[in-house]
């Protein structure tokens, strides 16, 4: 599961 | 958020404060490649269009001093400070760069939507944004203490991102391949200006 789509870092 | 990210962003903001401090003090931008800050301008704006989805309070203030200080040092090198920048020395191309992040967004993204194709747009174009800065370097032989001490806190902010991927890939399961190869590159570029410099 990729989780990176959230884009939560800067 | 963990040690290596917190201390990568604070080390971006202070990037960010040295360049602004170097030009309200010397009251000049010479030195400084007006494409650079363009490129980080675009970068900001492009990648921060979700800026209305909340994350956390941290993260909105952060987006928004990027994006405002991208913006002034714009207007610093462009109207008030005009007269101290030096076009002839700031002559990279960045429609290659530009047009190369585009493209390379359109094909390689997450999911094929405007915010979604500006976003990964940004993080390609953040990796090779630094190159007309490094470029003037080059031709004008060697820069200023300060101009190091703006390229250092950047490296240092881009070499702990990686430290900070690696952390969260281990304790979160966290996986960003977009992100992850393009940080690389942008990383490696950074060590090879500094090789280059510390051999000087």
């Amino acid at each position: 599961h990729n989780n990176g789509h959230k884009h939560d870092e800067l | 958020m963990n040690f290596f990210r917190l201390t990568a962003d604070l080390m971006h903001l202070m990037s960010i404060f040295v360049l602004l401090l170097k030009i309200q003090k010397t009251r000049s931008c010479s030195g400084i490649s007006f494409k650079t800050q363009l490129l980080y301008a675009v970068v900001f704006v492009t990648r921060y269009l979700d800026l209305p989805k909340w994350i956390s309070l941290y993260n909105t203030l952060m987006k928004i001093f990027f994006i405002a200080t991208s913006i002034y040092i714009l207007y610093l090198m462009k109207v008030k400070f005009r007269a101290t920048y030096d076009p002839s020395q700031d002559t990279f191309r960045i429609e290659f760069l530009l047009g190369a992040c585009l493209l390379l967004a359109l094909v390689f993204n997450y999911s094929f939507s405007f915010i979604e194709v500006l976003w990964t747009f940004s993080i390609y174009l953040e990796a090779v944004a630094i190159l007309p800065q490094l470029f003037m370097l080059s031709r004008t032989g060697e820069a200023e203490t300060i101009t190091t001490h703006y390229l250092f806190a950047l490296g240092a902010y881009r070499g702990l991102y990686l430290l900070n991927w690696i952390w969260r890939f281990y304790t979160e399961n966290y996986a960003d391949l977009i992100v992850w190869i393009a940080g690389a590159i942008q990383t490696a570029l950074y060590s090879d200006f500094f090789y280059i410099y510390y051999k000087k």
